[in-house]
């Protein structure tokens, strides 16, 4: 079966370390809730991405055993095909056994080539899994290795490269965030995704008035939406095209308003520079939109996706337990 | 017992190549329109 993960490596900023197999043969992956699959790329792959990324080599894995059956994953820009196997997978510690895992053998043209991680380890529902295979964090529960059904996210705004940014499995750290978390019911079990009541611009309401849905997802940087109300918005915060982007001028961040979702009765908050990603381009500063537009059909979409941009203002806590995600502003 | 994993921050794809001014041409290759604008194109069409 194939799937739609709903991601945009062109922003991806945080990474993790596994290591699969006996011995270990690590990788740095990207750790995403919009989709539920592990891969890593394989000894078999011939694609240029994977001639510069390490590969998974089963033939050096004493505990490696081989499933066969292949699968895909469809990604805006290209698919990856391969083989399904199953090895121990390590994650700082907690050792999942028999976790079944995609060895790629095509990757997308060039996708991946520039991209800094190997693979990535999908978080979402066991329904998003390609291949019918069962994500790793069910077999964190299946095999108890945390306490709690629970991950939580917490990604810093720390210019030096997000010092202290962590993921952390069978529970969450009151440290990361003031204030009480405001738990929000999943409303369909595939990503991690909730209903919002409205999305304000300054003081005004200007989309999803009737209400709609979103997704929390790590797999996606920026905050996106449906193509035509995200071009209403950038209008509003007063971004304009700059090279095949949103920008603004820098200067004008102070008089920018706000943009808050507001969610089961709370208004959670994006200030100007909360949304706006700046960057140094030849010497001159850059400031670029942290919204994107992205078009996802029913029966999936439309769908709202909270990313990275949002996930650094407020700590997330995904409750596997209780099908809910907690939100909190980080400290 | 929590088991933290540290995430390390790296530049993104997208800032590279902004650095590297090619962004645009990326957009182009990837038949990718970032800015919604061949839509509105079409419409003045």
């Amino acid at each position: 079966s194939t799937n739609e993960p709903l991601i945009n490596y062109l922003d991806m900023e945080y990474f993790g370390t596994i290591s699969i197999g006996s011995p270990p043969q690590n990788f740095t992956v990207f750790f995403d809730t919009g989709s539920s699959n592990l891969w890593v790329p394989s000894v078999y792959c011939t694609s240029p991405a994977c001639k510069t990324h390490p590969v998974f080599h089963p033939s050096q894995s004493s505990t490696y055993e081989e499933v066969g059956n292949r699968f895909s994953i469809h990604y805006g820009t290209g698919s990856l095909t391969g083989i399904i196997g199953a090895d121990q997978v390590s994650v700082e510690g907690l050792t999942v056994e028999g976790q079944q895992f995609g060895e790629s053998v095509t990757e997308p043209g060039q996708t991946f080539v520039n991209a800094e991680f190997d693979g990535i380890l999908g978080l979402g529902y066991p329904s998003l899994a390609a291949g019918g295979v069962t994500p790793v964090f069910d077999n964190m529960m299946a095999q108890n290795l945390v306490d709690l059904p629970i991950f939580s996210v917490y990604l810093s705004s720390d210019p030096q490269g997000g010092s202290g940014s962590e993921l952390t499995f069978g529970g969450y750290d009151p440290s990361h965030f003031s204030g009480s978390l405001n738990w929000i019911p999943v409303t369909k079990q595939g990503y991690w995704q909730i209903a919002l009541d409205g999305i304000q611009v300054g003081d005004t309401v200007m989309f999803c008035s009737e209400g709609c849905q979103a997704i929390v997802d790590t797999g996606t940087s920026l905050v996106t939406g449906p193509s035509d109300k995200i071009k209403e918005l950038q209008g509003a915060i007063g971004a304009t095209p700059i090279d095949g982007e949103y920008a603004v001028n820098c200067a004008t961040l102070n008089t920018m308003p706000n943009v808050a979702f507001l969610i089961n009765g709370v208004s959670y908050a994006l200030s100007p520079n909360a949304y706006i990603l700046p960057d140094l381009v030849d010497g001159m500063q850059y400031c670029g939109s942290g919204f994107q537009g992205l078009d996802i059909p029913p029966p999936a979409g439309p769908l709202w996706i909270l990313g990275d941009v949002f996930i650094r203002q407020f700590y997330a806590v995904f409750d596997r337990g209780n099908n809910q995600v907690g939100l909190a502003p980080t400290v | 017992a929590m088991h933290r994993v540290p995430l390390r921050k790296h530049q993104s794809v997208r800032k590279k190549l902004r650095a590297q001014g090619v962004l645009s041409d990326f957009w182009k290759s990837q038949n990718l329109d970032m800015v919604q604008f061949s839509e509105s194109c079409r419409m003045d069409q």
